[in-house]
């Protein structure tokens, strides 16, 4: 493993996004490792829409909340394509599933793999290099005050309530961690990310992690 | 029910507010005071969510469902490409 690694040197992770006040980190963190795994085999990158995600992922309960899991089943078992935000724009609520014809151009998954990686952030940080960022889910509940440096301590594992993407690991200072990516826009914590120690399982990051294949 | 759309006691009082403000403020010294000496450790202060009560910022926030996922065993993966 290199000691320093994240995508977004390669230009291949997207604006940090803000959900407002709508319960879509689910189809944030979703939307954003297809963004990436897209740009990583050389596409252009470009803002896919999380309103389709949150609409019509009919598995899940759209601003309410939702999880990782099903809307990766969904996006795979449907073959969905996922539109450009610009095509379907955010709202900050539910709304209605907007079709669009099958010869409408798109973006849809290959698969994607769902492991817990407790104990073996190392071969976490291996998937990341190899299939792209990650998509994680945390307890987040301390992150409410996060401002910056690495969060080592008022986390719990076991108790996983939001959905992020990691986009890389910094292990060139005495303390590892994660680079984390987070949809409460770019004001929040370090430009909207958020630094999570490595090899300790720090916020339950390494129980619930999902790469996605194009 | 979690599908039930959050309805806070919307909109909030100012005295909500600055009591929940309050709190996050008492949180916030809390938080930095437990491990201050700790090479790069999180710091906690004021951000958007000061003025949410931590029960009003995880029921808008934190609503990602957990699921369980099987334990990655590198064993049965094909060896990971060598990756430039």
């Amino acid at each position: 493993l290199p000691l320093r690694f994240d995508w977004r040197d390669k230009q291949v992770v997207t604006q940090v996004r803000n959900q407002q006040m709508c319960g879509g980190c689910w189809a944030f963190s979703v939307v954003g490792a297809v963004e990436s795994a897209y740009a990583i085999k050389g596409k252009p990158l470009e803002d896919l829409s999380v309103q389709q995600v949150i609409d019509c992922s009919y598995n899940n309960y759209g601003c309410n909340g939702g999880s990782t899991l099903n809307a990766l089943n969904w996006l795979n078992k449907m073959q969905v394509k996922l539109v450009k935000d610009s095509e379907y724009p955010f709202k900050a609520q539910n709304g209605l599933c907007h079709y669009f014809s099958g010869s409408h151009s798109g973006f849809s998954i290959k698969g994607y793999s769902a492991y817990d990686f407790s104990d073996q952030e190392d071969e976490m940080a291996k998937a990341l290099l190899t299939f792209g960022p990650l998509v994680v889910i945390v307890d987040a509940v301390s992150w409410q005050d996060y401002l910056g440096g690495i969060i080592q301590h008022h986390c719990s594992s076991g108790e996983a309530n939001h959905a992020v993407l990691i986009t890389g690991f910094d292990k060139t200072g005495s303390t590892p961690y994660w680079i984390v990516r987070n949809s409460w826009g770019s004001s929040w914590g370090v430009d909207g990310y958020a630094h999570v120690k490595m090899g300790s399982n720090v916020c339950g990051i390494a129980d619930s992690v999902s790469s996605i294949f194009v | 029910d979690s599908r039930a759309p959050f309805t806070p006691t919307w909109p909030r009082s100012r005295e909500r507010e600055a009591a929940a403000f309050r709190e996050s403020l008492n949180r916030h010294r809390y938080l930095n005071s437990l491990f201050p000496s700790e090479n790069s450790t999180a710091f906690y202060g004021i951000n958007q969510f000061s003025y949410l009560f931590p029960e009003e910022f995880k029921a808008i926030y934190l609503r990602s469902k957990p699921s369980k996922f099987p334990r990655y065993s590198a064993e049965v993966h094909m060896s990971i490409p060598n990756v430039s």
